[in-house]
């Protein structure tokens, strides 16, 4: 599979290209969740809302309480929206720990956090604009994109 | 060049991996 801590670098520099109004260059930058939601609302704002960006609390400072609480909000969301909108449930083994990545700032689980916002991405509605995004990205980058896409595409293995 | 073959080949493979993903139906990923 898919080395995450080697994905959560490349998916940084994708997340970058969404322009969100909060700092997004390193995996402390994410712990908070709020750039991930950002992106997710412009992924699809008829799901992702302005009204639950406002549950996401904008200011978590060093309170990993805070952070695992937007996190958890997050991946909520993400599931029910990949399942009720997308069609496709995600399975266990895709599931992040959002506590690590809260607490720790963990690449590998920011990794599986960020693998999940790409699957929505080139998925959704607006999937032309994300994909050819994309595709204007470094090479490596643009390779470690695509095993994660046929990652997230392979079914469960028992 | 053997180096530059490998770079065309796998830009070739990007291109066409995600242009296989933009003319898959909405949703449907896999």
């Amino acid at each position: 599979s898919v080395d995450k801590a080697e994905l959560c670098g490349s998916l940084l520099t994708w997340l970058q290209t969404f322009h969100v109004p909060s700092p997004c260059a390193s995996p402390q930058d994410l712990s908070s969740g709020l750039a991930v939601a950002y992106v997710l609302n412009q992924i699809d704002s008829s799901w992702f809302t302005e009204a639950w960006l406002q549950g996401i609390s904008d200011d978590p400072g060093h309170n990993w309480r805070l952070k695992v609480g937007n996190l958890k909000t997050i991946l909520q969301s993400l599931v029910e929206y990949s399942q009720d909108v997308l069609g496709h449930p995600v399975s266990e083994q895709h599931l992040p720990d959002v506590s690590l990545i809260g607490k720790f700032s963990d690449s590998a689980e920011l990794g599986k956090l960020l693998q999940l916002v790409l699957g929505c991405a080139i998925s959704c509605e607006k999937k032309q604009e994300h994909i050819q995004r994309i595709m204007t990205l470094e090479e490596s980058v643009q390779q470690v994109v695509m095993e994660a896409i046929q990652e997230l595409m392979t079914k469960d293995t028992p | 060049d053997p180096n530059m073959k490998a770079g065309a080949t796998s830009e070739g493979v990007l291109a066409n991996f995600f242009n296989s993903l933009l003319s898959k139906k909405t949703g449907s990923p896999g």
